[in-house]
């Protein structure tokens, strides 16, 4: 493995996005890992919609029915790969554009795909595996508790607590050596975070957060997504 | 020893005040207005809330810098409730694979 990795400098994220006042964070985890695997399956880099997602996907728990993604009342990136897989994949952005509202009605087009899933699977809590994977098939859809990114400016985040109750889905873009820990007074490896708050906030929209404890809960639920090769 | 001690600041006051400009500047960077006078003193509230709350996240993440973001007007509540959105409880999907083991040596 690289000790350094970044798919941003290898053309696989699309700029950073917002929100907006709606919990569809799932929806932008989700597109980031898509949009990552669709630049690997075909070499073009395409934005997809995460309204699409907030309007049309109500993939429910298999065990739990009521329990399903719900728009701006939040979701998450699994049953998200499922309902993509389902549908037969994900419009473009500018086709879909985003509203951050969940009041319209499902406007998916299927002429209009512009990246399919064939097939999406949960990687173990083990960091090297995580890695391995961020390396070969792109991007990562990740959850992680948010506490301390609602005042976070910049830097490696490396709280000495922080809770793993998961409440926020982001994208896992990379991985550097070497965010220097004063305190700890040691190089920290940390992981690249894509955000979707905009890129006033954080790094320019990304958040750094160290590696080596499952810190916040980053390494407990995180799922690689392959995208549909077209000729 | 008392009056060897004295107060060459301000105390509550400046505090305030500088918290004041805080507020305003966070106001005009973010384009933030409200709605009435009740609703800008509940949020000027918040905001000092939320400025030692960035203090104790500076003290607990201190290789991070932890400051006045977009978010610093909300409550923690308000900000998990419009800003994140993950529903954890959720259970995989019968489509979703266990991702093989991949080498990690050389």
């Amino acid at each position: 493995l690289p000790a350094d990795f970044d798919w941003r400098e290898h053309g696989a994220v699309t700029a950073v996005k917002n929100q907006g006042s709606c919990g569809s964070c799932w929806s932008f985890s989700t597109t980031g890992a898509l949009e990552g695997a669709n630049f690997l399956a075909t070499g073009k880099l395409v934005s997809l919609s995460e309204q699409q997602l907030v309007d049309c996907d109500h993939e429910c728990d298999p065990e739990e029915p009521g329990s399903c993604d719900s728009g701006c009342s939040g979701g998450l990136m699994n049953s998200a790969f499922e309902y993509t897989l389902k549908a037969g994949g994900l419009m473009r952005e500018e086709d879909y554009p985003y509203t951050g509202t969940d009041r319209a009605t499902c406007k998916f087009d299927k002429s209009k795909i512009a990246a399919s899933v064939s097939n999406f699977s949960v990687i173990s809590l083990d960091e090297d595996q995580i890695a391995a994977n961020l390396v070969k098939n792109g991007p990562l859809a990740v959850a992680i508790n948010a506490v301390f990114m609602q005042t976070y400016v910049g830097g490696v985040s490396c709280p000495y607590i922080c809770s793993k109750r998961l409440d926020h889905g982001v994208l896992l873009v990379g991985y550097g050596s070497s965010g220097y820990a004063p305190v700890r007074m040691k190089e920290k490896p940390y992981w690249i975070i894509k955000n979707s708050w905009g890129e006033n906030w954080g790094e320019s929209g990304f958040y750094k957060i160290c590696r080596g404890r499952n810190i916040c809960g980053v390494d407990s639920m995180v799922s690689t997504v392959a995208a549909v090769q077209t000729s | 020893s008392d009056s060897l001690i004295r107060q060459v600041v301000g105390g509550a006051d400046d505090l305030l005040g500088a918290e004041h400009r805080h507020f305003e500047l966070f106001k005009r960077r973010y384009g933030k207005s409200y709605g009435s006078q009740e609703e800008h003193e509940h949020r000027f509230k918040v905001f000092r809330r939320n400025l030692r709350r960035a203090q104790r996240h500076q003290k607990m993440d201190p290789s991070a810098t932890h400051g006045v973001t977009q978010f610093s007007d909300l409550t923690p509540s308000e900000f998990r409730k419009s800003f994140l959105g993950l529903r954890s409880r959720l259970r995989l999907p019968s489509d979703a694979n266990t991702a093989p083991i991949l080498p990690t040596e050389d």
